[in-house]
């Protein structure tokens, strides 16, 4: 999903 | 990860340890707005909270870790360890103009009404504006040392290299966020008066130094 998608950025 | 954000994220890296590294060797914060640190310290704690819940990979976490640090470091650099070099007669931006409107968009603008979501939300925003108090601080005395523009510049290539990371992502994998991509274009945005200034002048050897 996108919560999880956008956390790998910093 | 793709180039673009791997630079990006190298150039903020980078433009930590030129900070750190500037106060630590000159023994001096001068020309160094402890307001913008203080509110990077406040964004990496806001955002990166997420490390007490999700794993991504090391490179994530470390990169996390040492950002949150480093932010911690200079802060206490300026305010204590070096407090007598500190310029707070020039650091006058009243950052409440700027915490609380981020709050309120945060509150108001997000994707989740979740308190993680909310934080990593207000962080968005935080950062975007983060930079303004050593702007001002830049603009009031007209000048910045080579090394302070140097950071500068090497902070401001970072969100721009993420605005390239995010089209293609969007191009690659069909990934967009609106809220960081906004503000990441706003953060770069006010950063693009000094890009001139960088290229036409600290690039040419001459100093930084505004027009009276």
């Amino acid at each position: 999903g996108k919560y999880s998608n956008k956390k790998d950025e910093l | 990860m793709n180039i673009f954000r791997l630079i990006g994220d190298l150039s903020h890296l980078l433009a930590i340890i030129i900070l750190l590294r500037k106060i630590w060797k000159s023994r001096s914060c001068a020309g160094i707005s402890g307001k913008s640190q203080l509110l990077f310290a406040i964004v990496y704690t806001s955002r990166y909270l997420d490390l007490l819940t999700v794993y991504v990979s090391m490179y994530n976490t470390l990169m996390k870790l040492v950002f949150i640090a480093a932010s911690y470091a200079t802060c206490y650099l300026i305010y204590l360890k070096f407090k007598a070099t500190y310029d707070h007669n020039h650091d006058t931006f009243r950052i409440e103009f700027l915490l609380v409107p981020a709050v309120i968009l945060a509150l108001l603008i997000n994707h989740d009404f979740m308190a993680l979501e909310i934080l990593w939300t207000f962080s968005i925003y935080l950062e975007s504006v983060a930079i303004l108090p050593q702007l001002f601080m830049v603009s009031k005395t007209g000048e910045a040392e080579s090394i302070t523009s140097h950071y500068l510049f090497a902070l401001g290539s970072y969100r721009g290299l993420y605005i390239l990371n995010w089209i293609y992502r969007y191009a690659m994998e069909d990934h967009y966020d609106l809220i960081a991509i906004v503000a990441g274009v706003v953060q770069t945005v006010l950063y693009c008066d000094f890009f001139y200034l960088y290229i036409t002048k600290v690039l040419r050897g001459k100093k930084l130094q505004l027009p009276a």
